[in-house]
């Protein structure tokens, strides 16, 4: 998948393009500034420019188009073709084509014009589609609240195609390696017995029969939850998953986001209103109750009564001694909670109420 | 096609055509002179390889899920 089959490429640096016709969502001078930062995408880490041309026909061509129009790839206004586009040639070569019928935005709604036309750019300078969840040049549509950013695997094979650029902006990394030292992560919590780390747009799922962790990106099993949540925590007498970013809860049911949620983190659970956030959370199955973690200090609710429990927030350290930093997640597994402060963890006993082992987090990965 | 563990019509309908589109499996099937069964799970193979999936060869739920995201319309494997 890496170069597009006898490796199609122009053989010139310098490139135009004209834009044909426009979508009715979106002024004309949307639609104009989309398609240049579309190309800034690529002369950003390649030595190729481009020029929009009036008079002529260009290199590359953008048009919008209704079912057949002529190229064997008719639309069907459904969401599985939005777009197409043409390897580097002459005539239809590098053009690119839209589905006049699909919705076309400049913002999170579906479908960012901007983000299609980046990956459709790729293909009209002879990429084909990336086996990398995170790179622009995966198949599916992972547009998602996030700033763009190309990353490392669409980085290296399009200067495999024209070399490096004058000025080469710093790559970002793919996929992220769960070996990785240092790393850290959003959120972690059990799942049905396993236990799932999350970061950024993706979970790593340790299931015990596994030698390795499932990674994928997040929205294959929850498309309607935000990236990059604060905390998570499975209320297991509900079977529910519990996710915060920000101010906001969402619980979870499998796949399903359960109505109503997002909701407000004061009234679901009754914070007070000058907390903002929720570093971790846990829920102590014997118990009922569940322990949210705000920087050194930490509240105790009843999943039973659904109600805060009397006489808290109280400091960390104090009810769990050698907690001393910041609590950046937190889950239970058997008999213990285990803490995760950056990339380190430390195994509480809550039957002797002691820390008895401490780490680096990437045990859990069998790297 | 009875590569499909749950066999409902709407998910054999979805994954044929998925591969129909974007992995040549209309194509393959006439120039090859295997069997139905074969050349979709390899096609199947293929696009879970592809999309970072469990590699099965069936249209499990978690590969029929990312057949239903919206996607660019040029195919996944060269013609």
């Amino acid at each position: 998948y890496a170069i597009t089959h006898n490796n199609p490429r122009w053989t010139k640096t310098h490139l135009t393009y004209s834009i044909l016709n426009y979508t009715p969502y979106l002024p004309r001078a949307v639609v104009e500034d989309a398609i240049e930062r579309a190309f800034r995408v690529w002369s950003d880490v390649t030595p190729l420019t481009f020029e929009r041309v009036f008079d002529e026909e260009g290199d590359i061509v953008f048009s919008f188009h209704r079912g057949d129009h002529g190229d064997s790839k008719p639309f069907d206004g459904s969401i599985y073709h939005f777009a197409h586009a043409f390897l580097p040639g002459p005539g239809l070569g590098g053009n690119v084509h839209y589905d006049l019928d699909q919705k076309w935005t400049d913002n999170n709604e579906n479908f960012n014009l901007f983000y299609v036309t980046a990956h459709e750019l790729g293909h009209s300078l002879g990429l084909s589609h990336s086996n990398d969840e995170e790179a622009l040049m995966f198949p599916s549509y992972t547009w998602g609240n996030k700033d763009f950013v190309l990353n490392q695997d669409d980085i290296n094979r399009i200067q495999a195609l024209y070399g490096p650029s004058p000025n080469p902006i710093q790559p970002t990394g793919s996929t992220p390696n769960p070996c990785n030292s240092g790393l850290t992560f959003d959120a972690m919590t059990t799942y049905r017995g396993d236990v799932i780390f999350f970061k950024d747009r993706f979970y790593f799922r340790v299931i015990s029969f596994l030698p390795e962790p499932l990674i994928n990106p997040i929205d294959l099993i929850w498309p309607n939850l935000p990236g990059k949540f604060d905390a998570a925590y499975e209320a297991s007498m509900v079977d529910e998953l519990r996710f915060f970013k920000g101010n906001k809860v969402w619980a979870v049911r499998e796949k399903s986001v359960l109505r109503g949620f997002p909701r407000d983190i004061h009234s679901f659970f009754g914070f007070p209103s000058d907390v903002t956030h929720i570093d971790a959370a846990v829920c102590e199955e014997k118990t009922g109750k569940t322990y949210f973690f705000v920087d050194h200090m930490y509240w105790r609710y009843d999943e039973n009564t659904r109600s805060m429990d009397p006489g808290y927030p109280r400091l960390t350290a104090e009810d769990f001694p050698g907690i001393n930093d910041k609590v950046d997640d937190v889950f239970q597994k058997g008999g213990n909670f285990y803490f995760f402060h950056q990339s380190i963890q430390h195994r509480f006993n809550l039957h002797t109420r002691r820390i008895d082992d401490s780490g680096d987090s990437r045990t859990w990965f069998n790297c | 096609l009875p590569v499909f563990q749950d066999g409902r019509r709407q998910n054999v309908e979805t994954a044929w055509k998925y591969l129909e589109k974007y992995y040549n499996l209309g194509k393959d099937m006439q120039a090859k002179n295997v069997n139905a069964k074969e050349v979709m799970a390899e096609k199947l193979r293929e696009m879970q390889q592809l999309f970072g999936l469990k590699v099965t060869g069936n249209s499990d739920p978690e590969t029929l899920r990312a057949m239903r995201k919206p996607r660019c319309g040029v195919p996944d494997v060269a013609p």
